[in-house]
């Protein structure tokens, strides 16, 4: 199983937007994908239709009690071969129950060990912030995917993540690589975001992921109806961006 | 001094962009402003064109240290009646400091007790998360705008985020009201926008501020320049958006 944290400190840059449409696009191409959501907005459950207060059991009883394990909190998704491991605001309580927990960076890789060989793929979504909740995210997973927004204050944070994901890899987890930096909400036809991706891409190189995501309203319509855009409007721009993303990631030839 | 904090879980919905052009045209209509950057991101000092990692003393030291008065870590803005509290990574190391200090919910308020005879208004721009150090913005503060896009992720976030300000009124600071929720990023001819700013309406009522700020490039370009949109490019719908906002604010009569 490979297990891809999303994440960046800077809030509104696409995490939950690329955690939901990658992982549909790697079921939909055929991969047993595990989609977890870590936030305790519950938004990548929402995004899927779940109703986060109508869940009795989420990842926050997984991570916070090992006699509840993984399955127990699973929902199937509109795609077959997605399922994901809803969360709610209860999430929020689980950084003070992590405190006193042993190893407690390292709970969620533990939790995830048994399922291994069930899933091909795992996709966690991330708060925008560096709680003991994210390091865990980190920990469980092998690779990071960073999304940018072509925006100044996104470049800015940018260092500091990198920086933050070094510690991490130091301290707590040497399997941890950065798969690459997504450039989203790329706006077409401006000259700020052009500007701002060719720095990007001159500053970082091969570390910006080749596939961009560009501003579709129609991946802010998805959430309202339930859906990832894979399913919600398989033909818009947003779902062949994320379709092209689920190729580069599996290391497919990238269909230009 | 009225004191508003502008927070919202969701991240990305404009709090630093407001902080940094509402406290911008507060000081340009003549009233003494503070801004305080209450996110270890810095991104409100880095809107003023102030690199944080070059500030050797930040609103960290006055929160951590009773020695460092906030006069000493005060910046001049390029706009004669506005001075800004900046701050840089380290400001995430407050968390763990606040946490063994008296009272720790109240540090920030206390600290700013001296000053309210030298400002007419202090605005607060707060990290996407609820920390210690939010919660001392919020007891800081007697008013809170809530920036929100007009998109559905933010709506589902709203009422999390209106039930923690009620918990934060009745268990710590009774004075707290919600000044209102600001529709921002609202994207100009849109459906989805349209329908979302009607239902906010219908739903939250008076409590929507009357002013909607548009999603406008040139908002996003001026931290590049290191200034407000307010003198980055004064005749821009977004400085005059933010400009209606400071008179709403002000409850000056509205010039519609
Ligand atoms: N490419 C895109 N085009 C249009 N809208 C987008 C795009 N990507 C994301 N959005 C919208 O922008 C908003 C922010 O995206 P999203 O919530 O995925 O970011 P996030 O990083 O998960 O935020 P948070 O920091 O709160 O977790 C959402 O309303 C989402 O619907
Ligand atoms: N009305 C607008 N029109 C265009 N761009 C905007 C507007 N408001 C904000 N932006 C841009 O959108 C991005 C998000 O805004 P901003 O950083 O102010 O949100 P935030 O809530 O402070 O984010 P965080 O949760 O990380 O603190 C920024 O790049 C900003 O420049
Ligand atoms: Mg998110
Ligand atoms: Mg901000």
């Amino acid at each position: 199983m490979r297990t891809i944290a999303i994440t960046n400190l800077k809030g509104g840059c696409g995490k939950t937007t690329t955690s939901v449409n990658l992982a549909a696009a790697l079921a939909l191409k055929g991969y047993r994908t595990l989609l977890i959501d870590l936030d305790p907005q519950g938004h990548a459950t929402l995004g899927f239709g779940i109703i986060p207060e109508n869940r009795n059991r989420t990842i926050y009883d997984v991570i916070t009690n090992p006699d509840v394990p993984l399955q127990c909190v699973l929902v199937q998704s509109n795609i077959p071969k997605l399922i994901l491991a809803p969360s709610n605001v209860l999430l929020s309580g689980a950084e003070a129950a992590l405190m006193k927990m042993q190893d407690r960076e390292h709970v969620l890789m533990k939790r995830l060990e048994k399922y291994e060989r069930y899933f091909d793929y795992c996709i966690i979504d991330c708060s925008p912030s560096l709680s003991l909740l994210t390091l865990n995210a980190l920990n469980a997973a092998t690779e990071v995917i960073v999304p940018v927004q072509t925006h100044y204050y996104s470049i800015e944070g940018l260092k500091q993540v990198l920086e933050t994901l070094d510690i991490v890899r130091n301290r707590f987890n040497p399997l941890l690589h950065i798969r690459g930096i997504l450039l989203t909400l790329a706006e077409q036809g401006t000259v700020l975001c052009k500007d701002i991706e060719n720095q990007m891409r001159s500053y970082f190189g091969q570390l910006i992921l080749k596939t961009v995501i560009h501003r579709s309203i129609r991946l802010a319509e998805a959430p309202g109806a339930g859906e990832s855009i894979m399913t919600f409007d398989p033909k818009n721009q947003g779902a062949k961006e994320y379709m092209q993303l689920a190729e580069e990631i599996c290391y497919e030839k990238i269909r230009l």
